[in-house]
């Protein structure tokens, strides 16, 4: 899934990274110093819904011409994360120990339409 | 979220200005790492570990070693060391709070040895209370030879360390000459560092408990 540009109407993933010391809390985090916290939106016209992954290819192409020649019911779609992927966190819990562990889902890697 | 018949929210709605999008994904990406990580707050650090005792520690941990999905690797650093000034024998104290949803597969106990390691010493570790071992109910969790000044590694079984509920782990260490050996054990103070850059250590691994694992372990 390609990245937001500017005024992109049509779903797509939307970038920002988070530095821990704009949140206060690299006192706790250790490591890394901060992470990318991307999300989904713009709009999923009837054509696209159910298309995860919006990329052009001759195999989108064809589903969007299914699509567009089926009725889909209006307003139903989302724009949705499709893939995810972990992050890997160090920090400080409360008794002052080291945690090392993998958060699940925390990075949103690609986006489609539901 | 969305309700039938509804526009999905992702779709469209105002388009905030810079600065208030900046917030709300700062406000969200708090929510998210607390959500992750299980707590409702962010933890107060009251007593942070030294820099220097931290790198050390990460430094002597296995390079590249895996935790399990869900899992956790925990470092905790000896809280309180009690020492004998006549004996060589201590205890460390350490607090955990590991949840209990999971389950503790891996422990081992890091001991920094002074250079001034008199000779080949046994060191023998039980769970802590004078109680405990009166009643005979005490339990050798590791024994091992120090014979070379430097960092020892000591694997701890386990199970030795799961009753342990109320969040504090005490270890007591007793160390004494070997078999035919004629020099005096020294105090644990001449042997150990206990409080300093190279202050003791625990290491573990936590993954989540399997549902229903405890009902096949019985079968």
């Amino acid at each position: 899934t390609p990245s937001c540009e500017p005024e992109t109407p049509l779903c797509c993933r939307r970038d920002h990274y988070v530095d821990f010391q704009e949140l206060g809390w690299q006192d706790w985090i250790l490591q890394p110093e901060g992470y990318q916290l991307n999300y989904c939106s713009g709009q999923c016209p009837p054509h696209l819904a159910g298309s995860p992954g919006i990329a052009a290819s001759f195999h989108s192409a064809v589903f969007s011409l299914l699509k567009a020649n089926n009725p889909w019911p209006l307003g139903t779609s989302c724009c949705v994360p499709t893939a995810r992927r972990p992050l890997s966190l160090l920090y400080l819990d409360r008794d002052g120990n080291v945690v090392k562990t993998d958060v699940p889902d925390m990075v949103v890697e690609a986006c489609g339409c539901s | 979220a969305q309700r039938a018949g509804s526009v999905c929210p992702s779709c469209g709605g105002p388009t905030l200005a810079p600065q208030a999008e900046r917030a709300l994904v700062l406000e969200l990406a708090k929510q998210q790492i607390l959500e992750g990580l299980h707590l409702t707050g962010r933890p107060i650090i009251t007593h942070p570990p030294p820099q220097a005792a931290l790198t050390r520690a990460l430094r002597r941990l296995q390079r590249g070693s895996v935790v399990p999905a869900n899992g956790e690797q925990v470092i905790s650093f000896a809280a309180i060391t009690e020492s004998s000034t006549s004996t060589c024998s201590s205890t460390l104290t350490f607090y955990l709070s590991t949840p209990r949803s999971h389950h503790l597969y891996h422990a081992r106990l890091w001991l920094h040895v002074l250079p001034t390691l008199p000779s080949t010493l046994s060191l023998r570790i039980f769970p802590w209370g004078p109680r405990r071992r009166r009643r005979g109910s005490h339990v050798l969790l590791a024994e091992h030879q120090l014979t070379t000044p430097g960092w020892h590694a000591l694997t701890l079984p386990s199970s030795g360390l799961r009753h342990e509920e109320s969040g504090v782990l005490k270890l007591q260490l007793d160390c004494r000459p070997l078999e035919g050996n004629s020099t005096a054990a020294p105090q644990t103070q001449q042997l150990l560092d206990t409080a300093g850059e190279q202050r003791p250590f625990l290491e573990l691994k936590t993954r989540p408990k399997e549902p229903g694992a405890g009902r096949a372990r019985r079968r």
